[in-house]
């Protein structure tokens, strides 16, 4: 159930609509200091539905929608899209038939969110329970922010008994 | 359930005890149930001896240790129960050549059964990836993606920066 | 006193607005008295606009973007009150190519005026050093210390890992 | 007043008695992983009169001690000497004819410590003050341990404050 492609729009410095493509493998991002390499790390876990601006390295959720730059204005919304292939058909019911899923979260500056699977509106918990369903929700070890690695081995016990039960 | 529990464990420890040598060229790591609670609420140590060096408290390890040995526990949990993708920022920064070599070749198993999405600045981890993304910002502010291949790497990476 | 951290505070401002341009290619830093206090108490805040952003909050600098912020501080500091000595470790692991570059040109300016000690995976940082200190581990858990050439540099490096 | 050598014995990876000779301008130290370079900034921070164990990454101050490697049995005792040089005679009385100045920390398992100047016993708060005297006891930001230099600039604002107290 990989990941196929993520679609950003008024997400942190991607202002313009912008495209990711992915393939199954190693795929290596790669560009300069502060380009929005680790943006695109913010923008998946938002999707999946992050609630603490702090795991973003903001104060305010708000601040996860373009601010502005080099003459551009800031926006009003920023929408982020990933779309998830269900080739191996592990995806539950009443996406089973589906051969990918299309998961969107936007952000207005007002503080409104909408949510849609697949284009169509749903409610959080709609998102966050396809997410439960396919394992994806549970695995928080399967992101890894920068700077951060270090940090695992010096957890306490039961940070590390909370990685095991992940895997359980 | 405490069964449960303590069969993913058992599993994860004796994956660690294969991966952590592959990824210090010898030496041994393990998980530990501590003893001081019931096993449903007890915590888990991780206990690492890099190769020739004796059992120290996780702390006095070096950064780029501190990092691998990370990588060795996270790897033993992506091959008992794959997530279906796996994001990794930077995690090769602390690691030396030598490291990133070992590094590469455990995540290229990984790769069999996960997506892996890399971020690095790392020339080596750039050509071992079956996909490169470059991400630029040409007109400052704005992130832009492009994409880029191999026989062009280290001219665009050179562009790039 | 009130009057001497003041002129500190206004100095190191100065020459902040000078070195951070120099490190990022642009742009503008500066330090801010807080103003909800009084001046002898008062937190200093530190705000920077890497070149064609737009002012936000530090925490969403990337991770290049603020330790090189933090090396256009520190540098600062090293300008106005030299110290007899200053040792970094490992500060251009979060740093790409270009960064890198403007990073040792603006540190060859300290090295004038005050040692420098830093420790370093990078190649590009060690070709501008006066003096190469090799640390190795041939029986493991026991550092040993070499001096390196730089003739020798690639293949002792090479060697060392 | 800069550094032109340390001595280790004992203290952590540095078994074997090592001297680092240093030169002005720019020092590069290189090495593989886990091979020793923080360990020397430790060296240099502990021998500045360093009191807090967590800050040289240990639990106890004894775990400075070399505790045994690949059949090499553990230490009794750590020791790190710094040799400065007062070429430019800023170092205040008594030691101002001196061409260089000794530094000298002991660390015993019993937890016995002992301190030298220039190789004569000394207390603790006499190393101290020559440092403060010299200006190097004050200024914390000029050693910046591996990890740390992000979190420089996300430091609360009394932090700032402070270092620039200390170029004051
Ligand atoms: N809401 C926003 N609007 C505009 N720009 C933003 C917003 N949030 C963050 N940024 C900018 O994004 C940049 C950080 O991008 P990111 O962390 O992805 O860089 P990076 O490619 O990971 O770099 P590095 O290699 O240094 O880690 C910062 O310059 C920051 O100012
Ligand atoms: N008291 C001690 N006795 C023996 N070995 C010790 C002691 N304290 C620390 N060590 C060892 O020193 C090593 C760490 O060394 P150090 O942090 O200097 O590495 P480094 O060269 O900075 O590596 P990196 O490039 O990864 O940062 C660890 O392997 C640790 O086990
Ligand atoms: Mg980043
Ligand atoms: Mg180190």
């Amino acid at each position: 159930m990989h990941i196929k492609q993520i679609e950003l729009f008024g997400f942190k410095s991607f202002v313009d609509k912008a495209i990711v493509t992915f393939s199954t493998g190693i795929c290596a991002v790669v560009g300069p200091n502060g380009c929005g390499k680790s943006n695109l790390v913010d923008a998946v876990r938002w999707v999946l539905g992050e609630q603490s601006a702090k795991q973003l390295r903001g104060k305010l959720m708000e601040e996860v929608i373009f601010n502005g730059a080099n003459g551009r204005p800031s926006l009003n919304f920023a929408e982020v899209s990933l779309v998830l292939s269900n080739e191996d058909g592990k995806v539950p019911p009443p996406y089973h038939e589906y051969s990918e899923i299309m998961v969107t979260r936007r952000l207005f500056r007002s503080g409104d969110s909408e949510y849609y699977i697949n284009r169509t509106p749903c409610r959080r918990m709609d998102i966050s329970k396809l997410f439960m369903d396919t394992g994806i929700g549970h695995r928080h070890y399967a992101i890894i922010e920068q700077g951060k690695i270090s940090h695992v081995v010096e957890s306490k016990p039961e940070d590390i008994r909370a990685l095991i039960e992940e895997a359980a | 359930t405490r069964k449960r529990f303590l069969q993913t464990l058992e599993a994860v420890n004796r994956k660690l005890e294969e991966v952590f040598p592959l990824l210090f060229n010898g030496g041994s790591g393990h998980l530990q149930l501590l003893t001081d609670r019931d096993p449903l609420e007890a915590g888990v140590e991780i206990l690492v001896q890099p190769p020739g060096k004796r059992l120290t408290s996780m702390t006095l390890l070096s950064g780029g240790e501190k990092a691998l040995a990370a990588a060795a526990l996270l790897f033993s949990l992506y091959m008992i129960r794959p997530s279906p993708f796996c994001i990794l920022d930077e995690v090769d920064a602390p690691l030396d050549d030598a490291n990133i070599d070992r590094f590469i070749k455990v995540l290229k198993r990984i790769s069999l059964d996960s997506q892996v999405i890399l971020i690095t600045h790392n020339k080596r981890t750039m050509e071992t990836s079956d996909l490169l993304l470059g991400v630029t910002m040409e007109e400052p502010g704005i992130s832009k993606i492009i994409s880029v291949n191999f026989q062009g790497l280290s001219d665009t990476h050179e562009q790039m920066v």
